[in-house]
């Protein structure tokens, strides 16, 4: 339980949504 | 078996408590995730924000954004009514969210609200505080510390500038909104005590 904003998968979404315009960028 | 989750970023309070654990959270995700693709896209338009370095940037943003929702979302605590609304539309009174067990973090997050609202910012000013409240965030994970210190002293100047050219004669509002960003930290760390009690697996 170090990181409670883990707890949500926060971090998941989080790099998903910036890495949205990458792979935009990319294409 | 837990009966409740008493958080406006679900769609509803009540669990029902024969879904599984996933079922749960896969409910709450679906009003959670676009919230939280929001907070990323606001800080996608922060001039500078993505001049950080990527990790900077997630780091900042996985730290700051039960924060800029705080602020996004204050407008759900409705203080004249004592009512919280949640994403999925229904409204509970206080005294029913108390009977599910919510506490010291269900006064604290009205008291900020009220206090957050009665300031009357118009639009642009609350957009540039939440952009002000998300470079502010705790920077235990970051990188490049000077990197993230300018960029939220670039911001905090354009606040004040904004601020003082809106409402010339009420030079308190700015101070207001800079003694908020410690209130939105222990909102933070109140909240992250109740997420250690939750765990998705």
């Amino acid at each position: 339980f170090s990181d409670p904003a883990s707890n949500l998968g926060l971090e998941d979404i989080i790099r998903k949504a910036l890495m949205g315009n990458l792979e935009e960028r990319q294409e | 078996n837990r009966m409740y989750l008493v958080c406006p970023m679900n769609t509803s309070a009540h669990v029902d408590p024969q879904k599984s654990g996933h079922e749960v959270w896969e409910e709450f995700s679906q009003s959670f995730t676009p919230a939280v693709r929001e907070v990323v896209e606001f800080a996608k338009k922060i001039p500078g924000f993505r001049d950080l370095s990527q990790p900077d940037q997630v780091s900042l943003l996985k730290a700051g954004t039960f924060e800029v929702l705080v602020v996004r979302f204050a407008s759900l605590f409705d203080v004249k009514d004592r009512t919280v609304t949640f994403l999925g539309g229904k409204k509970y009174s206080v005294d029913a969210l108390r009977a599910m067990g919510a506490g010291d973090l269900l006064n604290s997050m009205f008291d900020f609200s009220e206090k957050l609202i009665n300031l009357g910012l118009s639009e642009e000013e609350m957009s540039l505080f939440t952009a002000v409240v998300l470079v502010s965030a705790d920077r235990s994970g970051i990188e490049n510390v000077n990197s993230v210190e300018a960029l939220q002293e670039t911001l905090i100047r354009a606040l004040r500038s904004l601020i003082t050219k809106n409402h010339p004669n009420e030079s308190a509002i700015f101070t207001k909104l800079l003694l908020k960003l410690p209130d939105l930290r222990s909102l933070n760390n109140m909240h992250s005590e109740q997420l250690l009690a939750f765990k998705v697996h």
